[in-house]
């Protein structure tokens, strides 16, 4: 299998972290060998899996600063079939001194080829921007999955954020397919979100995953627990969403 | 009264558009001159009032990088004593284009001091990072509001904030204060949520605002009609919400 998943939206607070969290462990629970990578200085999905990314090194700071760490080098254990590269809050000083570098966008895709051969899936958590550490994450994805949050804010944002990625596509990386949109957070019982949904539908189509991300307090309280909400509630709404979406993305790439 | 607000919170999607878009109308409201300026490039809080951040010129980006510009030269219309300083979709390459001034931190304070006088608040949306351009809001401001969702990845993401504040203050700017925290897409009916707005309390103590903004759709309708929700809705429950916290603030200032 080996695939690379970019999960980006410069739109914040669209369920980025929580994806990532969840579609590696539902993944994993399907029996692949994953990784997930934390490339945001807040340390959400690192503090997800009960590591302080005030501590924790070495860490995706050190990977993308030293060329000689492979992605292997700085794994920690996650579950089952699952291990995370855990972000630092330093990463964000990374990203000025990796500016001056020559190839500071292909850092994570050179540390990754290394151990490619040893997962199934590699899952990349971004910030909400489009700075150097997403396009870091887009230049080493073969695919890449934008959450967007149902609401007319975060539906605005899917526009500029596919032209910076056609950009990458052209000039850096031109593997880079997009695997989905996937609608997240979205509330029972809004005429507003079902309305935004449609609109995506019709927008994108068959590139819209039919599995929909509901709104579900368990998908929050998860993190709290250091556990997937697929463990922490498998029976919940929210947990029964993710295992779908991990089957969609599996049977889209074999 | 003469306030600068800088309303910042790096964690992506906790309500700092929405807070600037609606405490600036509600105390427009109230009978003061209030303009509220975008610094973000995605430019939701520009697009909420009917501006194209894909052709608005000038805008921020343009303060920003040409210190002739005066904050009144760049102002558009966004309601009865309302004001609105644009945002454009460049204001990311400006932020690059910034690293190399000397004066880069300082270049928002210097546009809002030319016309400070003939404004009762200025308040600040900024992009969900603490990069040079939350920086300058920081610098500009003479007091921070941060919005926090309430749950917990949100939360966890305060006292890191707080640290970047306290180091500006000491180093650039020792007039800034916390004006408080605003709790805010705070759910009814979630005992998660519920847990977290106690943490809060306890440890913000006074520093938290009394008012509380609930999760209500017609906070998200409301950026659809180009109009804030305490007028697009008056009666929600949101739209009360945002005016108790204009008459909080206001007390806070007098
Ligand atoms: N399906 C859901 N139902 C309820 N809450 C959710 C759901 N998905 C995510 N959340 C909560 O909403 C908040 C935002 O989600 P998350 O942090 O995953 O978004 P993000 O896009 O990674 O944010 P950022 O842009 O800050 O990185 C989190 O507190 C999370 O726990
Ligand atoms: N009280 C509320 N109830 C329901 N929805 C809300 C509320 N406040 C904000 N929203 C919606 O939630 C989304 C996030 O809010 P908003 O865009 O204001 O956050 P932000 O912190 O500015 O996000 P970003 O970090 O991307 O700049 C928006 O779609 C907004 O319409
Ligand atoms: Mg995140
Ligand atoms: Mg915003």
């Amino acid at each position: 299998m080996r695939r690379v998943i970019a999960v980006a939206n410069q739109k914040g607070g669209v369920g980025k972290t929580t994806t990532v969290m969840n579609l590696g462990a539902a993944l994993a629970a399907m029996g692949y060998r994953v990784v997930v990578v934390d490339l945001d200085s807040q340390g959400a999905l690192t503090a997800s899996f009960g590591y302080n990314p005030y501590q924790v090194n070495p860490s995706t700071t050190e990977l993308l600063l030293q060329p000689e760490l492979s992605l292997g080098n700085i794994l920690r254990g996650g579950g089952e079939r699952l291990d995370v590269a855990p972000a630092s809050a330093e990463l964000l000083s990374a990203e000025y001194r990796l500016l001056k570098q020559p190839d500071r966008t292909h850092r994570l895709k050179n540390a990754i080829s290394a151990v490619q051969d040893d997962f199934d899936f590699v899952i990349i958590d971004t910030p909400p921007n489009l700075g150097l550490l997403t396009v870091n994450a887009l230049v080493a994805a073969g695919e890449l999955l934008i959450p967007v949050k149902t609401d007319y804010l975060a539906m605005r944002g899917v526009r500029p954020l596919l032209e910076s990625v056609w950009l990458i596509r052209d000039k850096i990386n031109p593997k880079l397919d997009l695997l989905g949109v996937l609608p997240t957070m979205h509330p029972p019982d809004s005429p507003h979100a079902a309305a935004v949904l449609e609109e995506l539908r019709s927008v994108f189509k068959n590139r819209l995953f039919s599995t929909t991300i509901p709104m579900d307090e368990a998908a929050a309280v998860a993190p709290v627990t250091r556990q997937a909400v697929i463990d922490f509630k498998p029976d919940s709404l929210v947990a029964a969403a993710y295992r779908r979406l991990a089957e969609e993305v599996s049977d889209a790439l074999r």
